[in-house]
């Protein structure tokens, strides 16, 4: 018997992945959203699965005093920056709940995965946050951060370092370039995230990572595919694999 | 199969296994 313990992004990733019966057979029996009001319930480990906002880790920090469960496992969809972890810790020693923590993992899963070659980085309205004239630097800026960790989820899911290429001057080159200082300053650490998957016997070819920008790529704005699937999209849209009508 | 992949490793968060 099991908690799992959700956000709004989280759970658009768990969502085309895994059925409620399937999580069932995993022993979760009840999953929960993070921000709902929840009722105790004791002598259950609860699985957290949440992106690393501050607003999350104040709310853990929380449900750990209380205690909401029994022993928390925390996974955080992408890196927990390490200012969050500090003040995440120095919470639970103030309330004396540090021992319920169990363990607290980066999971590098940012990204919703819709079919076997598709995936999305669940960034809604990204192009009008790249394109508004409007928009701050540090709203571009969090736009970027957010495409680049996500990418970054994917190269650490398939274990592969890629040669990125890109159009000059736009929003491509931005995400390009901090996803390559990403991925040189994770390289420097001797067990990184991509030592095992190349001595797994990983291919010692390169795989090429090409980013396009929207606004220089104007063909694909007016082509439409001529399949069920994109006319599916366009006349009712589709969300998550899913068609609300 | 990136969503395998995926898929394996939420399985492995959700048995309690580290990752």
């Amino acid at each position: 018997f099991k908690v799992l313990v959700l956000d709004p992004f989280t759970r658009d990733i768990i969502a085309p992945l895994l059925k409620v019966n399937e999580l069932r057979k995993y022993g979760i029996t009840l999953h929960l959203m993070l921000g709902a009001d929840r009722q105790p319930i004791s002598d259950v480990p609860a699985i957290y699965f949440v992106a690393q906002t501050e607003q999350n880790v104040k709310r853990i920090a929380l449900d750990v005093s209380v205690p909401l469960y029994d022993t928390f496992h925390l996974n955080f969809s992408s890196p927990l920056p390490r200012p969050s972890l500090e003040e995440l810790a120095s919470e639970c020693v103030k309330t004396d709940s540090i021992s319920r923590v169990n363990k607290v993992y980066d999971q590098y899963l940012g990204f919703v995965s819709l079919e076997k070659g598709l995936f999305s980085l669940a960034q809604p309205r990204s192009y009008v946050k790249l394109n508004d004239p409007a928009a701050k630097d540090t709203d571009v800026e969090q736009a970027v951060a957010g495409m680049v960790e996500g990418i970054f989820s994917v190269l650490v899911s398939l274990g592969v370092v890629p040669i990125i290429r890109c159009p000059k001057g736009g929003a491509a080159e931005m995400v390009a370039s901090e996803l390559e200082k990403r991925l040189r300053d994770h390289l420097v650490t001797r067990n990184n995230l991509f030592t095992e998957a190349s001595q797994a016997g990983g291919s010692f070819q390169r795989p090429l990572l090409c980013l396009f920008d929207r606004n220089f790529e104007l063909a694909v704005a007016v082509q439409h595919g001529w399949t069920y699937q994109p006319l599916v999209h366009e006349m009712i849209g589709l969300n998550l694999n899913r068609v609300t009508v | 199969d990136l969503r395998q992949k995926q898929i394996d490793a939420v399985v492995k968060m959700l048995n309690l296994n580290s990752p």
